[in-house]
C-alpha cells in the first residue's frame, strides 16, 4: 500500500468571487 | 480518510487536538511568489504557536467570544417590529448588545502580515470577512493604544502617508462601512473615522491613505485605511483589522481593478498550522464548486449563502427547505462554530449521535452539547457531514470541520443551534 496523501491534512480552499457574485469551495487548492 | 463505505471518515484522534509546535506550510507564504502570480499571505491562528501566542484562551472563553460575535450578527439582521421587513442596523447606532465580560466581537481568529508605508513596516492584522474597514493603531496614539506585537505604525516616518480631508468624497464613504458618520478635525480639517463593535471595543482615528504591500511585487498605493489614535478592546496582540467585507471601503473593493474582486483562503487546519490568504483569481489547485452570494437578507456587507440541505453519513436529513430559507445563512471568517436553525441542528445532532453509538458520551463543552470521550481510541470513525448549497453544490466536510477536540476525553460535534429559527 502506498500512501500518497493524507485527507486529514487537506484543507478546504474558499474562493470569494465578489464581482461574479459567487463563493467557491475547492478540495485540492491548499 | 474516507471509510470504504464512503459515508464515514476515519480520523486519527491526535489530528483533532491542539499541538504546541508550529507546523508551517512550505509554500504560498508571504514574499514567496512569482512576479506574475497572485499575492499570497500566510494565515496563522491568533492564539496558536505560529502567531507566537503565549497563552491561548480556554475553550469556554473562545465560545463566549464566539457567541458574542454571533449575537451581534443576529442583531444586525433583526427585523423591524411589525413590518416584516429587514432593517439594516449597524452596531454603533441602533443595536444595543449587552457587553459581556471578556467578550469581543469584530475580531476573528486568523492573522495575516502586511506591509504598510514607505519604507514598509510589517503589521499583523486580523483578517475578517465580516467587517469592511481596515485599520491599524498609529502613533502618536493621541488617546490610547493597546499593547501589540509589532511596533505601532508611525505615519511621520512614512513618505507615502497622507490624511484624507473632510471635504474629500472618500470621507463620506465611511458611513456605510463603519456605521458611523465621519467626524472632522477642527484644527487640520482631517477626516475622522470611528468604528465600534458590539462589546464596546472601538477604534477612532484619522482616515488616511498609504501604500499597502501584500508582497514585494504587490503594492497598493493610496490605500484608504484607519490610522487609529484611540483603540480599545480585546484585539489581542494584533495591530488592527483587515476588512474583507463587501462595502466600498473594504480591501476587496479598493483593489477591484487589480485583483478583480476575487480572494481566497485556506484556513489553518489547526491552531498550530498555517494557511494562506490570496488576492486575485487563478492558480486554484482543484476544481471549484460554486454557490451564489446572496444579499444575506438585506445586510449587504456580509457574504450570504443559501443552504438547502445537510447530509449525514450520505443520507440527506429530513429538513424542510423553509427551515433554511427562513433564517438565511452567512459565511464569516471570524465565527468559530457554525450555527444552524434549531430544527436543522436537532436533525443533525440526532443523525450524528446515531452514527456515533460505538463511542461513550462526554459532558457538554460550553455551547457544544454533543461530546464524546475518545480517550481509549487512537482513531475513530465519524459519519461524514455534507452541506448542500443552492446551485447543486455539495460540500463534504473533513473531520476537522465536524469535530472540535478539546481533549481526548472531550471531543464534540462542532455545531450549535440557534434559539430563534429566524436568526
Amino acid at each position: 500500500v502506498a500512501i500518497i496523501g493524507n485527507v486529514q491534512q487537506k484543507s478546504l480552499q474558499v474562493v470569494y468571487d465578489v464581482g461574479g457574485g459567487r463563493v467557491g469551495f475547492g478540495y485540492n487548492g491548499c | 480518510k474516507v471509510a470504504p463505505d464512503g459515508h464515514h471518515l476515519t480520523v486519527e484522534l491526535a489530528a483533532l487536538l491542539p499541538s504546541a509546535a508550529c507546523s508551517r506550510r512550505s509554500a504560498k507564504v508571504t514574499g514567496v511568489k512569482k512576479e506574475d502570480s497572485s499575492p499570497s499571505l500566510e494565515v496563522v491562528h491568533r492564539h496558536g504557536p505560529c502567531a507566537g501566542a503565549s497563552k491561548a484562551p480556554s475553550e469556554a472563553e473562545i465560545f463566549v467570544r464566539d457567541q458574542a460575535r454571533v449575537d451581534l450578527i443576529h442583531s444586525k439582521f433583526s427585523e423591524e417590529s411589525g413590518s416584516g421587513s429587514v432593517q439594516r442596523i449597524r452596531p454603533s447606532k441602533a443595536t444595543k448588545i449587552p457587553a459581556k465580560s471578556g467578550a469581543t466581537i469584530g475580531s476573528g481568529n486568523y492573522i495575516v502580515s502586511v506591509g504598510l508605508g514607505t519604507p514598509k513596516k510589517e503589521l499583523s492584522l486580523i483578517f475578517d470577512t465580516g467587517s469592511d474597514l481596515t485599520w491599524t493603531q498609529c502613533e502618536p496614539c493621541a488617546r490610547y493604544c493597546y499593547s501589540q506585537k509589532d511596533p505601532v505604525f508611525a505615519p511621520s516616518k512614512s513618505t507615502s502617508y497622507s490624511n484624507i480631508s473632510c471635504s474629500s468624497p472618500s470621507c463620506s464613504q465611511l458611513e456605510s462601512g463603519t456605521g458611523n458618520e465621519p467626524g472632522c478635525s477642527s484644527a487640520t480639517k482631517s477626516c475622522i473615522y470611528g468604528i465600534q463593535y458590539g462589546d464596546q471595543s472601538f477604534s477612532v482615528g484619522y482616515f488616511a491613505k498609504e501604500t499597502l504591500s501584500l508582497s514585494s511585487y504587490d503594492v497598493i498605493e493610496n490605500f484608504l485605511f484607519g490610522c487609529g489614535q484611540n483603540n480599545r478592546g480585546l484585539f489581542g496582540s494584533a495591530a488592527g483589522l483587515l476588512g474583507l467585507g463587501q462595502d466600498k471601503i473594504s480591501i476587496v473593493k479598493q483593489t477591484a481593478q487589480k485583483y478583480g474582486q476575487i480572494f481566497s483562503y485556506c484556513l489553518p487546519k489547526t491552531a498550530s498550522s498555517t494557511g494562506y490568504l490570496t488576492f486575485g483569481g487563478g492558480g486554484n489547485g482543484g476544481a471549484l464548486k460554486y454557490t451564489p452570494i446572496t444579499k444575506a437578507h438585506g445586510v449587504a456587507n456580509f457574504y450570504g449563502l443559501d443552504v438547502v440541505g445537510i447530509k449525514v453519513g450520505g443520507t440527506q436529513l429530513p429538513i424542510s427547505s423553509s427551515v433554511f430559507s427562513t433564517s438565511g445563512a452567512i459565511i464569516d471568517s471570524g465565527t468559530v462554530i457554525t450555527r444552524l436553525p434549531p430544527a436543522a441542528y436537532d436533525a443533525l445532532k440526532s443523525a450524528f449521535q446515531k452514527g456515533m453509538t460505538a463511542y461513550p458520551k462526554a459532558p457538554e463543552l460550553s455551547i457544544l452539547d454533543t461530546c464524546y470521550d475518545l480517550s481509549k481510541y487512537t482513531s475513530v470513525d465519524v459519519p461524514k457531514v455534507s452541506f448542500l448549497f443552492k446551485g447543486g453544490t455539495e460540500l463534504d466536510l473533513d473531520a476537522i470541520g465536524i469535530l472540535y477536540g478539546a481533549s481526548p476525553e472531550q471531543v464534540c460535534l462542532a455545531f450549535a443551534g440557534n434559539q430563534d429559527p429566524r436568526s
